[in-house]
Formats: structure tokens, C-alpha cells, sequence
């Protein structure tokens, strides 16, 4: 049996807000290291892989391999009934049909007590290779997010053009152009708005900036994101959680599309 | 698309 017990509710919340719009339904699937998502959306451009290792939880436990098939839509509409400081616990049965999930506040005494039915998802296991990025940048998910945000008003794609101690973000649309520039910054006081950007050679890609604003809704999880690039590979963006977990989205770039 | 193709190249079916 699963059970999987969260300090706080808003983790599982931010998760599933993050990857709902990019993945309808998918299978948490769940062993003595943690519950891990992979899943591609709907048009096989981008692929979401999640990590929550068993140290995210206390307690955890989890006897044998059970994979959870979960609508997010669904799932989305049960963590929303969580207060984000609720102390959250999931529990399965080996085979189960539902999943549930209890919220307990740590102030009042209320326990919140829900299933979510489960579905059987046919979903093709995908291997993710070991990868020796050509640039790999550490910057404020914050400012990533702005970025992205203000760079898809001009136009539908952004090129990353990393060299030697700077990033620029580029993109040409109808109205005109954007460009912002990024150097390495290091500050002791403020270590939250540095960008390190470490490089083997110079990369430039163009990728679709409707997927990376989707994927910039998990900046709530973390101060930091880092884009890992090399020529003609996807796209790694990491949000790294606490106790070794993880976000990643992938992104095909696009190369004479 | 050749985006499609791309992503899924790199990652391979296990």
C-alpha cells in the first residue's frame, strides 16, 4: 500500500497547477524511492518529468510498484479543497481503484477526507539519456517567467543564445523585436537574483514561447530555474525541489520549422 | 512535425 504524507499541501497544489494545461491525464507512479511522473502533452513537443523522492515525504511508504492513473483536471479540483499549509497524506491500496487524499490542518481540528477515482492509462515509457549540456544557466524563475511573458507579445518564439559569461533571449514578431540580455551575477546579499551560466561552446536555439509560459507556472516552486541547451536536443528546464525532487519540462527546439 | 520527431528521437522508448 501507498502512504505518503506531505508537511504542506501546497507542493502536490503548485505541481499539478504547473503541468494540468500541458497533460490531461497521466500515471503517478509510485515505489520505495517516491512517486514520479513522465508524460508528453497532447501534441508530443514537450515532455513533463516529475520527481518527488521519498525523503519529500514523512513518513513515506509504499510496499510495491503501484501506478496511480490520474486525471489532473480532477486532481487540480480535490487539491483546491487544500489549504496550502494543510498537512496532506495520499493513500492507495496495491490495486486500487481510487486514490485517497486526507488534508489535516495544523491549527484547527479539521480533517478533510476525499477520493479521486483512478484511471487505466496506456502510456508509453520513455528512457530520458544522460545529457552533457553544451550551457547550462541558473537564473531567478522569476525573472525567466517575466521574460517569457513579455517576449510572447511580440512574438510566437524566443531564441536562447548562450556565450561566454551572457544569455539573450531574441525575438523578431510583426509589431517588432525584443532582446534581453543576461550576465553572469554573483551577490552574497541577494544570492536569489544570481544567474551563473556555465558553457562548454556557444548554443542558440529557437523554441515556441506558448510552452515555455506554460512551463514558467511552476516558478512558485522555486526561486531558481536552470535551462540546460545543446544544439538540437530539447530544451531542459529544471525547477529543483527540496530533498533531491524535481520539475523538468523538455522542449524540441524548432530548427527550420 | 520535425519537433515531433525531435523530441521523441531523443528520447527513446524503453
Amino acid at each position: 500500500m501507498l502512504e505518503a504524507r506531505l508537511e504542506q499541501a501546497s507542493i502536490l497544489k503548485k505541481v499539478v497547477d504547473a503541468i494540468k494545461d500541458l497533460v490531461q491525464d497521466c500515471n503517478f507512479d509510485c515505489n520505495d524511492s517516491g512517486i514520479a511522473l513522465q508524460a508528453m502533452d497532447n501534441s508530443h513537443v514537450a515532455l513533463v518529468s516529475m520527481m518527488l523522492k521519498s525523503d519529500t515525504f514523512s513518513p513515506f511508504r509504499c510496499d510495491r510498484n503501484i501506478a496511480l492513473g490520474i486525471n489532473l483536471n480532477s486532481f487540480q479540483k480535490v487539491l483546491r479543497c487544500a489549504q496550502n499549509e494543510d498537512i496532506l497524506t495520499l493513500k492507495a491500496d496495491d490495486s486500487p481503484d481510487v486514490v485517497s487524499l486526507v488534508f489535516e490542518s495544523s491549527e484547527q481540528d479539521r480533517i478533510s477526507e476525499y477520493d479521486i477515482k483512478l484511471m487505466d492509462i496506456d502510456q508509453e515509457h520513455l528512457g530520458i539519456p544522460d545529457t552533457e549540456y553544451a550551457a547550462t544557466i541558473t537564473m531567478p524563475s522569476g525573472e525567466f517567467q517575466r521574460i517569457c511573458r513579455d517576449l510572447s507579445a511580440l512574438s510566437e518564439s524566443v531564441a536562447i543564445e548562450a556565450e561566454k559569461n551572457a544569455v539573450k533571449f531574441v525575438c523578431n514578431g510583426d509589431i517588432g523585436n525584443g532582446a534581453i540580455s543576461l550576465r553572469n551575477h554573483s551577490s552574497v546579499e541577494k544570492p536569489e537574483q544570481n544567474v551563473n551560466i556555465e558553457l562548454s561552446e556557444p548554443v542558440a536555439l529557437t523554441f515556441s514561447l506558448k510552452y515555455l509560459v506554460n512551463f514558467c507556472k511552476a516558478s512558485g516552486l522555486s526561486g531558481s530555474v536552470k535551462l540546460c541547451l545543446s544544439n538540437e536536443v530539447p530544451l531542459l528546464v529544471e525547477y529543483e525541489l527540496a530533498s533531491n525532487s524535481y520539475l523538468r519540462f523538455y522542449l524540441a527546439p524548432k530548427i527550420g520549422d | 512535425s520535425a519537433q515531433q520527431a525531435r523530441l521523441e528521437g531523443f528520447f527513446k522508448a524503453v
